[in-house]
């Protein structure tokens, strides 16, 4: 479960002080599909960032499973988040020196899994973003799209319980992004968070609740089907 | 005028060739307004780039202009690019060094524009694109959509001959989209031409005319409102 609870993020530029995020009060549920709307600069990368652990609120609490997180060093931030959130980055991070299989398989190695193993369930993480024929591209090697794939599927490869993904489809033709919808979707059947960002009315239509951002705040809330 | 005849770009991966594009005939006029999509993968951004004289193909004719540009030298190819061709990336490729103000008035310096000129055009070019208030921010203090944005603006500032945009809206939600939609249009009523790649049917609806690619071809061509 994820509770935030008066949540700011403000950035200090010479003596201007931006809120990024201006006192956000919100409740995912495990198993929850929600999606984050609003305009560029309203914050939702921000907003994604403080629930995936990368970042800190300048104020307010996060509460992680019942936990409050704010007083944690960065160790058991990247512990808890290693093995329980998958994030798809909207500029994806990827390791520009491995290739694709490389860049999947990384996750399973830091989390000591063996080799014949890593193997197998790399290939069915590719094959599942149709990149099975494009493992062994390195990022400058590939289109825009798949790399969107390959951290789509490097996100999603030690079935986190919760997964982050800001702007999935953003780089796809319809039919890509159908085929990682249906994937990440596919993994709520196992109990699994799945909070997007996204531009796209279309994929916001397909989660339970969307939530709208606009300054930093919250100002509409609905059920995906009302887009 | 583009005039590309019988156009491939291969690269050789060990053993496998791969062909990103496997004979392209187009001719694009000047003035015209053409959106090229096709799925993820499909040799869009490896057009874009050729047009855009970042990259050679491996076997084919591109004329511009009437004037073949495969014997030109990577110098030749760069002095025509600096002037008459504006490129948003689809990765934007801003500096991370320079702030937004200082990403689009770099184009105006290697121009050899005055300081005076420069303030008031780039002033003008951020606030086109809603980005007055972030002058100061470097890239990684932005957005990923006020990233775009600021490649947008840096694209557009010499009022190249021809545009090309790379998934310009991205992005972007609807109304910023909107706004970089009116924005590369309008540089159109200058007889500018426009070339666009997107994976979203409404801005592609929006050019006179569709080219559509699939594995490194041109399988269609139809006029925007055939959409
Ligand atoms: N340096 C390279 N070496 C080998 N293959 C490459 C290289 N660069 C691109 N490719 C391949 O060429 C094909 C076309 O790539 P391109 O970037 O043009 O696709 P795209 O249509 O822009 O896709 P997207 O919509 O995902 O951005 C892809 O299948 C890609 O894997
Ligand atoms: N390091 C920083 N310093 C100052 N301001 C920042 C910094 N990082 C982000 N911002 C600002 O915070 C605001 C929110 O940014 P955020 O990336 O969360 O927006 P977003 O909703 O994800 O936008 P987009 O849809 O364009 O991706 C933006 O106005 C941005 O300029
Ligand atoms: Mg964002
Ligand atoms: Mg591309």
């Amino acid at each position: 479960m994820i509770e935030l609870e008066d949540i700011w993020r403000t950035y200090q530029l010479g003596d201007t002080t931006l809120h990024a995020l201006a006192g956000i009060d919100e409740t995912i549920q495990d198993g929850e599909h929600v999606a984050i709307m609003g305009p560029s600069g309203s914050g939702k990368s921000t907003l994604l960032n403080i629930i995936g652990l990368l970042d800190r609120p300048t104020r307010g609490t996060y509460r992680l499973d019942g936990r409050a997180v704010g007083g944690l060093d960065d160790d058991a931030l990247a512990a808890i988040r290693r093995r329980g959130i998958g994030y798809v980055f909207q500029s994806y991070h990827l390791i520009e020196r491995l290739d694709a299989r490389g860049n999947v398989e990384l996750p399973l190695i830091l989390d000591g899994v063996a080799p014949r193993e890593r193997r197998g369930r790399v290939e069915a993480a590719l094959e599942a973003v149709g990149l099975a024929e494009r493992a062994d591209h390195r990022p400058s090697e590939l289109s825009g799209g798949q790399r969107q794939r390959v951290a789509i599927a490097r996100a999603t490869i030690l079935n986190p319980r919760v997964i982050l993904a800001d702007e999935p489809t953003g780089n796809l033709d319809s039919s890509s992004g159908e085929q990682v919808l249906a994937l990440l979707e596919g993994f709520r059947a196992r109990g699994l968070t799945l909070i997007l960002v996204t531009h796209d009315p279309a994929v916001a239509r397909r989660a339970e609740r969307v939530i709208i951002l606009r300054d930093g705040r919250v100002v509409r809330r609905m059920p995906g089907r009302e887009l």
